[in-house]
């Protein structure tokens, strides 16, 4: 692991009374690896790379720990900051409160919802309806209404209605109608490049006034992540970002790279595939996984 | 890089930050790098087209290494392909379009519909093979996979079809116990049919990172994986990592997904692919 690695390193920086760039630059170049391999965006971590750097040099050898082991706490606590809070709160103040989820196919949206459901049926008793808008997909408005069933939820679907933003209208008509405080909406995978599908989820934004819109993205993502994280940004202004299949041993620098490069906050992770797998973002173990 | 009048440092962190841009990974990206810098500075080499084409030779050197692995075909009985893979890799849906792809060229096909755990595992594959007009061998959720893949390679035999494709549910390679049923499906497809399966292939998203690597690395240790799909190859990742594959294991990329319809599966063109990476 990381700290390991740059005991050797800064083993020659013994008796030195500052850390400087020049007598650093083996331990940086050692980050750096650390971060890619951990599949950090490349322009990302030139960035961080440069925060540390500055929050590095100059600062006084500590007696009481090794200079690797000052670099590396650093190095942590900057990517912790970075992370965000832990504390992201959801918007639910609406009558229904709206959550839209979107990403790539395959993160994991379908199973997220009815996860989601169950969490905030449980934190906040909410009453929740499911909304089946993934019309393109085979079996996807089967497999939203098997989950809830499991869940006895209401779940909104209308295998006629190929119009997704009527399909969400109608179901924010239902969930008000039949008194539910919550409505989450699963939609259809689609590549953030997709312009045509992408306009669809900002025609369904426009239609239902989402109080959370949250990217669910895969944890294991790699340098593709900045840019499957600003389109589907750009083009919605997302509140937040669920990161999936942390059960998986992906180092996750996915997770850095779309914080760092939208600034939107991770509000949940799934680490499994039971209902139960839905737990909120904890910033210090993410960065701990991610340094290895 | 066509205004690069000579290389320098610049110009070869800008060819190693194209590469890790492709998810082929940091070590491997440098070492190309050291490699074609190397052959520019002993004037084996010398404009940057030479330099960005010497990358791609070395690239699609370890991509054709020991030739094109054609599919082993069973002589006797229909040859059984299982398809494995992480959750949401697009085995479901790859099953579907390696059907599409078998039937053009004039094969007969049965599908087992392994993925008996998941809400609507069975049904999504069930609904292809309407589409298909292919036969779908299931059972309801919760069933035994392995009973699920034993009687579809029967069904296949029962109705001499060429190709038996059994679809699975996705899995974490972390997940030992899964792991385990994945050998007891494929012990099991070996009792319906002596030599099943004839064919493991495990699902590539293009879009993830240096995982797929462990990911190959971890499938791999249970049964040997003797081609990948990597799929989703029409959205912006590059599948770099099935570079890494090829190099640390040998798995050859059999096919590549384009899209989410049955016919957007191709047999996997190294050079096509070199030329898009970059
Ligand atoms: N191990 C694990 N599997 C997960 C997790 N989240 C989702 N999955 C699985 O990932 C696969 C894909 O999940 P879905 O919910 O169908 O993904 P999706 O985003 O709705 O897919 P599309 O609608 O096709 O875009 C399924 O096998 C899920 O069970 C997770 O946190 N851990
Ligand atoms: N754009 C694109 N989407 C694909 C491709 N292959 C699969 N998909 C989509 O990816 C999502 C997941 O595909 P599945 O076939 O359900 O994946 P899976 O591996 O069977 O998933 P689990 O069984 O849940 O583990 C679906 O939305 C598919 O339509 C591809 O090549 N390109
Ligand atoms: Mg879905
Ligand atoms: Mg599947």
């Amino acid at each position: 692991n990381l700290t390991g690695r740059f005991q050797e390193a800064f083993r020659k920086l013994t008796g030195k009374k500052e850390l400087s760039e020049k007598n650093m630059s083996e331990a940086f170049a050692d980050i750096r690896n650390a971060l890619l391999e951990a599949d950090v965006n490349l322009e990302v971590v030139n960035q961080f790379m440069d925060d540390v750097k500055q929050a590095c040099i100059g600062q006084e050898v500590l007696k009481s720990v090794t200079p690797g082991q000052q670099t590396v706490k650093i190095v942590h606590d900057k990517l912790i900051e970075l992370m965000g809070s832990s504390t992201a709160e959801l918007n639910l103040g609406g009558e229904p409160a709206v959550i839209m989820l979107c990403g790539l196919h395959g993160s994991g949206k379908t199973t997220t919802s009815a996860k989601l459901a169950h969490f905030l049926q449980k934190k906040h008793r909410k009453r929740v309806m499911l909304a089946a808008c993934d019309v393109y997909r085979p079996a996807a408005i089967d497999q939203l209404e098997v989950l809830g069933r499991e869940l006895s939820l209401p779940v909104y679907s209308d295998r006629q209605c190929q119009d997704v933003p009527l399909l969400a209208q109608r179901a924010l008509q239902e969930a008000k109608d039949r008194g539910r405080d919550l409505l989450i909406i699963d939609t259809a995978g689609r590549l953030q490049v997709d312009e045509i599908l992408v306009q669809e989820l900002v025609e369904l934004k426009d239609i239902v006034r989402p109080h959370e819109i949250l990217l669910v993205a895969d944890s294991a993502l790699g340098q593709e992540a900045v840019s499957v994280a600003k389109h589907f940004d750009q083009a919605l202004d997302l509140s937040g970002i669920i990161l999936t299949k942390l059960d998986g041993d992906a180092r996750g620098g996915a997770a850095l790279s779309m914080r760092q490069s939208t600034g939107k906050p991770i509000k949940f992770v799934t680490v499994g595939e039971r209902i139960i797998d839905l737990e909120t973002f904890h910033p210090d173990r993410m960065a701990s996984r991610i340094l290895g | 890089f066509s205004d690069v009048e000579r290389w320098d440092e610049a110009s070869y962190a800008r060819l190693e930050a194209t590469l890790i841009s492709t998810d082929l990974g940091p070590s491997v990206s440098r070492r190309i790098v050291a490699d074609v810098r190397d052959k520019y500075e002993r004037g084996l080499i010398n404009t940057d087209a030479d330099i960005l084409d010497s990358a791609r030779t070395l690239i699609l050197d370890i991509l054709c290494r020991d030739g094109i692995q054609p599919i082993r075909l069973n002589e006797n009985g229909p040859t059984v392909i299982l398809l494995v893979g992480v959750n949401g890799s697009g085995k479901t849906t790859s099953a579907a379009k390696l059907t599409y792809h078998f039937r053009k060229l004039g094969k007969t096909i049965v599908l087992g519909a392994g993925d008996t755990f998941r809400a609507a595992g069975v049904t999504q594959l069930q609904l292809w093979g309407e589409r298909l007009d292919c036969p779908v061998i299931g059972a309801p959720q919760g069933s035994d996979s392995a009973a699920v893949a034993f009687d579809a390679i029967k069904s296949g035999i029962q109705k001499k079809a060429d190709f038996v494709i059994i679809d699975t549910a996705g899995r974490q390679h972390t997940r030992t116990d899964l792991m385990d049923e994945l050998l007891k499906v494929k012990r099991i497809c070996g009792k319906a049919l002596p030599g099943a399966p004839h064919e493991i292939w495990l699902t590539v998203d293009a879009s993830i990172g240096s995982n797929s690597l462990v990911q190959a690395k971890e499938f791999g240790k249970v049964f040997p994986i003797t081609g990948l799909i990597l799929t989703k190859l029409d959205g912006s990742g590059k599948g770099g990592v099935v570079v890494a594959i090829k190099e640390e294991l040998g798995y050859p990329v059999q096919f590549i997904g384009l899209g989410e319809q049955m016919g957007d599966l191709q047999l996997f063109d190294p050079e096509m692919f070199v030329k898009a990476m970059f």
